[in-house]
C-alpha cells in the first residue's frame, strides 16, 4: 500500500490573494531588435548580465566535474565544434553572446541547447 | 512546470505558466533550495522583440538564452513550452542532428521563436507547432485571443502525439498541463496535476483572470522549490507580466 499522497495546498482555501501586479516591475525589460544584424541583437543584454551567466554555467560545470573530471574541456571542445553548424540567425547570435560575455563559445552553446540535453 | 489556459464566462482567454527548473542540480543545504533555481531567478528578463521599428512580440528569457519558452504575439496567440520526457528524447534528436540525419529538425525553443516571428494567427501557429520536425519532445501550450482558442500539443520528434483542445477537454473552460500526457496518471512522487485541477476547480470560471490564476499557480505543489517565476499573459489585451516565485520553508522539492 502506498503512503498518503502529497499534501497539496490551494491558497484559495485560505481566502488569500498573493497577486501583486506591482511585482512585475522587479523584472527588467529589454529590446531585441530583429532589424539589427544577429551579431548586435544581444550585446546589451549579454554585457549587462555576463556575471550571472558565467555564475550559472560555473555551477553547472561544478556539478558535472566530480562525475566527469574533464567536463570543461569536453563542453568547450564538443559544443564549441557544434556551434558553427547551428542554423542562422541563431549561430551568429550565440557567437556574439560568447564575445560580449567573454565566456567560451562551447559553454554558451551548451546553455542554449540545454532543453534538448535536459530531456535526457 | 505548470501551464494553464483558461477563459472566463465572457470568453476572454488567459494564459499562464510556472517555470520550474533545476531538478537534481545541486542542493543548497543552508537555504534549502536548488542551486540552479537560485541562479536562474537572478537572470530573468522580459524582452520586447522589435521588427520594422514596431513591437512584434513579447517574451521572457533567462539572460543569454536566445530561444523562447513563453511568448505573446499581440492579437494573435500566446505560447508556453513544458518539458515532455520520452525515451526517444532530446539526446536522440541531437545525435541525429550531429550525424546529419535530421538536418531539418528544429531545436525546441527556436521553433517557438520562429513561430512567434513568422506566424500571424492562432491557427497558423498551431499548424506550425504541430507539424514541424523537431529534435526533442515537448508540450506546446497555445492560447489565442478568441473564445475557445486554447490547446495542448504533445509533440514527439516527428509528429503530434496528442492534441487536446480546451473546448472539448473534460473541464471545458480551462486546460492545465504539467509534464505528463493529458489523460495519463502522473508519477506518484510528482503529482502536480491533481492539486492543479483541484485548485482550478475551486477558482471557478467566474474568477478567471490574472489574480485568480496567479493564486492557483502560487499553490503547492504547482509552486515548489524548482519554481523560478510565474508569467501571466492575455493576447487580447497584450498584457504580459512576469513575477518572481520561490517556495521557501516547508515546500516540496519538485
Amino acid at each position: 500500500e502506498l503512503p498518503a499522497p502529497f499534501k497539496d495546498h490551494c491558497i484559495l482555501d485560505d481566502k488569500q490573494n498573493l497577486y501583486d501586479p506591482s511585482k512585475q516591475f522587479d523584472i527588467k525589460w529589454y529590446d531585441v531588435n530583429l532589424d539589427l544584424p544577429p551579431s548586435e541583437r544581444w550585446v546589451q543584454i549579454a554585457t549587462a548580465n555576463k556575471e550571472h551567466i558565467a555564475d550559472l554555467i560555473g555551477v553547472l560545470i561544478n556539478l558535472i566535474t566530480p562525475w566527469f573530471p574533464n567536463a570543461i574541456d569536453f563542453v568547450d571542445d564538443v559544443f564549441g565544434d557544434l556551434a558553427p553548424k547551428l542554423a542562422q540567425p541563431y549561430r551568429d547570435e550565440i557567437f556574439s553572446i560568447a564575445n560580449a560575455t567573454g565566456i567560451p563559445l562551447g559553454q554558451i552553446t551548451m546553455y542554449n541547447i540545454f532543453y534538448e540535453i535536459f530531456t535526457v | 512546470c505548470t501551464s494553464v489556459i483558461a477563459q472566463d464566462k465572457d470568453g476572454h482567454v488567459f494564459h499562464a505558466r510556472n517555470l520550474d527548473f533545476g531538478l537534481f542540480m545541486g542542493w543548497d543545504p543552508v537555504l534549502h533550495d536548488w542551486q540552479i533555481s537560485q541562479k536562474l531567478r537572478k537572470m530573468i528578463i522580459n524582452v520586447n522583440w522589435l521588427k520594422d521599428g514596431k513591437l512584434l512580440y513579447k517574451s521572457n528569457n533567462f539572460a543569454g538564452y536566445i530561444g523562447i519558452y513563453n511568448g505573446l504575439k499581440p492579437n494573435a496567440f500566446s505560447l508556453t513550452a513544458d518539458d515532455r520526457f520520452q525515451l526517444v528524447g532530446g539526446y536522440y534528436g541531437i545525435l541525429k542532428w550531429v550525424f546529419g540525419l535530421e538536418a531539418d529538425g528544429k531545436w525546441m525553443s527556436w521553433l517557438a521563436r520562429e513561430t512567434l516571428e513568422t506566424k500571424t494567427t492562432y491557427l497558423d501557429a498551431k499548424e506550425h507547432l504541430m507539424n514541424t520536425p523537431m529534435l526533442s519532445p515537448v508540450y506546446f501550450i497555445l492560447g489565442g485571443s478568441k473564445k475557445d482558442e486554447g490547446c495542448i500539443i504533445a509533440r514527439s520528434l516527428d509528429k503530434t502525439a496528442l492534441l487536446t483542445e480546451m473546448a472539448t477537454s473534460p473541464h471545458g473552460w480551462y486546460l492545465l498541463e504539467t509534464n505528463y500526457d493529458q489523460g495519463t496518471e502522473d508519477l506518484y512522487l510528482d503529482d502536480r496535476d491533481t492539486p492543479g485541477f483541484r485548485c482550478m476547480d475551486k477558482l471557478t470560471q467566474k474568477n478567471v483572470g490574472f489574480e485568480g490564476i496567479f493564486n492557483v499557480l502560487s499553490s503547492r505543489t504547482n509552486l515548489n522549490k524548482l519554481t523560478t517565476y510565474t508569467v501571466l499573459m492575455s493576447v487580447e489585451t497584450s498584457r504580459f507580466e512576469t513575477i518572481l516565485q520561490s517556495c521557501p520553508g516547508e515546500c516540496y522539492p519538485w
